[in-house]
């Protein structure tokens, strides 16, 4: 899961 | 987004909203451990360095700016505007403790040896024992004040509402996260004793109270 597409969980 | 995960969100959201009133109201931080809520800035502070590359959605914007605005606001009460009323004598935990060793496990555990990346491992790995000097500091005074075990029941209801998400999220997307569902059990488990205090005492009506 690469940063680049960011975390969509908080 | 699935109903676990937005409730606990918004569980998050009313623990953090529950603590600014309780302090706004009463003047006073008085049974809050400063030390957790450094740890708190600074765990959203890691975390949501994403906000500058990537976009998700206008809700996880919104919500990664309000956790970083109303943590470093929380931190500021603290420790400037209500300082007289901090509990400073019985918030003794040591940060450096807890900090130093996440630290270090965050370099050797993650999905990918990159700096955004390993800053958000060390939020997750931080935010699952970052409530510890708050229990501590209740273990020593050995009460709470009842406005602050509503604070920690909402905060700690948020993680263990994200491990149905995550179990729904496995199921019905294939998606699985083992950083964030380990330190999100770990952080759930840190609860339990006071989770069996708050449904055995505050819910009842009784001030919570720590047995000798």
């Amino acid at each position: 899961r690469p940063i680049a597409e960011g975390h969509d969980e908080l | 987004m699935n109903i676990f995960r937005l409730i606990g969100d918004m569980s998050h959201l009313l623990a953090i909203v529950l603590l600014l009133l309780k302090m706004w109201k009463t003047r006073s931080c008085a049974g809050i451990s400063g030390k957790s809520q450094i740890l708190f800035a600074l765990v959203f502070a890691t975390r949501y360095l994403d906000l500058f590359t990537a976009f998700i959605s206008a809700y996880n914007s919104t919500m990664k700016l309000f956790f970083i605005s109303t943590s470093l606001v929380t931190v500021y009460l603290m420790y400037f505007k209500f300082r007289a009323t901090y509990d400073a004598n019985h918030d003794t935990f040591r940060l450096e403790f807890l900090v130093v060793p996440v630290g270090g496990l965050a370099f050797l555990v993650n999905h990918n040896f990159s700096p955004l990346e390993i800053l958000w491992t060390f939020s997750i790995y931080l935010e699952s024992v970052a409530i510890l000097p708050q229990l501590f500091m209740m273990s020593k005074t050995g009460e709470a004040e009842t406005i602050t075990s509503h604070y920690l029941f909402a905060l700690g209801s948020y993680r263990a509402l994200y491990i149905l998400n995550w179990v729904f999220r496995y199921y019905f997307e294939g998606f699985f996260d083992l950083i964030a569902v380990v330190a999100g059990c770990v952080q759930t488990i840190l609860y339990c004793d006071f989770f069996y205090l708050y449904i055995t005492k505050v819910l009842k009506g009784k001030k919570l109270s720590l047995p000798a």
